[in-house]
């Protein structure tokens, strides 16, 4: 699965996410990428967020609208959201993987709970940065 | 005037630690990395958000290492189906398709749907129309094929003949 999320000028937030799905998934079987709240969100009062990893368990706990939620109602920042979603809501419940996330302050956020994980940020600086299999 | 910022991820199917050459490293962030400079020209020029992250998928989705477009792992018939989705954080506005096979770009195919119809998510001949309508470029079947996903289903579909399959999130996971 690739994606991407994005906070431009004007404060505004979008998210895309693309997949092949998992090799030799059973033909027809659709992931979380599609599913919007669950590995593609976007909301320029709270976040973007593109995730990837175990698709069914990312469906059942709506891990992008989750972490929305947190930061609408529960007045979490967008890293405090991100890491209970993936290390808590996931990782417990048989859901390893990962999400990029941005706020529309610009603040980035990149949990994930299992190995190989291949991430990218930049931001106005040009600090372009690339990491694999570490946060 | 908010200062932008731009994160991409790159899934690379079944892959594991041990099996990354240093040479498939260096590839790994070259690819990251061009799709970082795609949304980032975009965003530095005043584009949108949503014009940004199109973009950065786009150059992902064109690079067989990653398991999206080009590099799309196979299901257990031995064809691939694509997934893909977009969201503008501003309008709410969402498209997405499922289990599609021909646009170069699935990412393309789901801003078509949030483009140009009322709905949200299209599957079938109909999510083809609709990208096909709206000018995104198709390629053949053999376009998408690469021997690593392939040989990547055989060991999986013996595995499973076997009754060996684990529960490696490499193989879980897009």
């Amino acid at each position: 699965t690739v994606g991407a999320v994005a906070c431009d000028m004007q404060g505004n937030l979008a998210a895309a996410t693309s997949t092949g799905g998992m090799t030799a998934k059973a033909p027809g079987r659709v992931g979380d990428t599609p599913v919007i709240g669950a590995g593609t969100y976007a909301d320029n009062a709270t976040c973007a967020v593109s995730g990837t990893g175990h698709g069914e368990v990312f469906i059942r706990f709506t891990a992008a609208a989750e972490i929305a939620a947190r930061m609408r109602h529960g007045g979490q920042s967008l890293d405090q959201a991100a890491k209970h979603v993936v290390m808590q809501d996931l990782a417990q419940n048989d859901g390893s993987g990962g999400l990029i996330a941005v706020d529309a302050q610009g603040n980035l956020s990149r949990p994930f709970n299992s190995e190989g994980m291949y991430r990218g940020t930049v931001t106005q600086d040009g600090d372009f940065q690339t990491d694999i299999f570490r946060d | 005037m908010t200062r932008f910022s731009l994160a991409v991820h790159g899934g690379a199917g079944t892959i594991r630690r041990a099996n990354l050459t240093p040479q498939a490293e260096a590839a790994y962030h070259n690819g990251l990395k061009r799709a970082l400079q795609a949304g980032h020209a975009v965003l530095a020029d005043h584009g949108s958000a949503m014009d940004a992250v199109t973009a950065a998928v786009c150059v992902l989705e064109d690079e067989p290492l990653f398991n999206a477009g080009r590099g799309a792992v196979f299901t257990s018939d031995g064809v691939q189906e694509m997934d893909a989705a977009v969201m503008d954080g501003a309008t709410r506005m969402a498209g997405a398709v499922a289990g599609i096979l021909g646009p170069r770009n699935p990412v393309m195919a789901a801003r078509a749907v949030m483009e140009h119809t009322d709905h949200v998510m299209l599957i079938g001949p109909n999510a083809l129309k609709v990208a096909r309508d709206a000018g995104v470029p198709f390629e053949d079947a053999g376009y998408f094929f690469t021997q690593a996903r392939w040989d990547a289903l055989q060991s999986t579909l013996k595995m499973r003949r076997d009754g060996i399959e684990d529960s490696d999130p490499a193989r879980r996971h897009g």
